[in-house]
């Protein structure tokens, strides 16, 4: 289930979310 | 042969033909990603769900995200009308949304949707709920096993008593609610499998 959350970029928006990058404030 | 998108996340079933599947999913991603979002946000607040390791919150995140949607849109699924409601509010039936491909998970949506919502749940109870579904220690890839058991221990004791002091047949409510999470697995289980069938077609 995790390889198919990596693949569908799943990983990518909670990364994101998670570390409150500064692109995603940018958003 | 026109293919259709039976998620609700999605805004609509249809599907353009004349866009490639590379546009096809990521409007699709554009879609679900505000509520993928709204996950993560709960989880943040999930008390001691930030003192788990990155590794570990990204972990239970990607393994859980899913989970936490059914529970969270599971008033989506209309059982007494038999229609699902989209993100863009639109209502399609059963009959509709059988004719365009959705198959099994369908029904067992239906079928959790309507168990969950007759245990007739309060906003509190439904988000502690919520926060047990996520916080599991049995996830793939998860590498502090006894810290993510201690605060699922911690979250179940926590809905245990919320359920003894709001139900009078509170025994039965519980051990009913933890049933749910074998069947919330058999939904991710049969989600991800028709995930995969998408992106392959």
């Amino acid at each position: 289930l995790s390889e198919h959350a990596s693949n569908l970029g799943l990983e990518d928006i909670i990364r994101k979310a998670l570390m409150g990058s500064s692109e995603e404030r940018q958003e | 042969n026109r293919m259709h998108l039976v998620c609700p996340m999605s805004v609509s079933p249809y599907v353009d033909p004349c866009k490639s599947s590379h546009e096809i999913w990521e409007e699709f991603s554009m879609s679900f990603t505000p509520a993928v979002r709204e996950v993560v946000e709960f989880a943040k607040k999930i008390p001691g769900f930030r003192d788990l390791s990155q590794h570990d919150q990204v972990s239970l995140l990607k393994a859980g995200t899913f989970e936490v949607l059914v529970v969270r849109f599971a008033s989506l699924f209309d059982v007494k009308d038999r229609t699902v409601t989209f993100l863009s509010g639109k209502k399609y039936s059963v009959e509709a949304l059988r004719s365009m491909g959705a198959g099994e998970l369908l029904n067992s949506m239906f079928e959790f949707s309507e168990k969950l919502s007759a245990l007739q749940l309060s906003e509190e109870e439904m988000s502690l709920f919520t926060a047990v579904v996520l916080v599991s220690a049995d996830r793939s890839g998860i590498e502090n096993v006894n810290s993510v058991e201690a605060l699922q221990e911690n979250l179940i004791r926590a809905l245990r008593s919320l359920i003894m002091k709001n139900h009078s047949n509170e025994a039965a409510t519980f051990t009913k609610l933890l049933l749910k999470l074998p069947d919330l697995r058999s939904l991710n289980n049969m989600h991800s499998e028709e995930l995969l069938a998408f992106k392959v077609h």
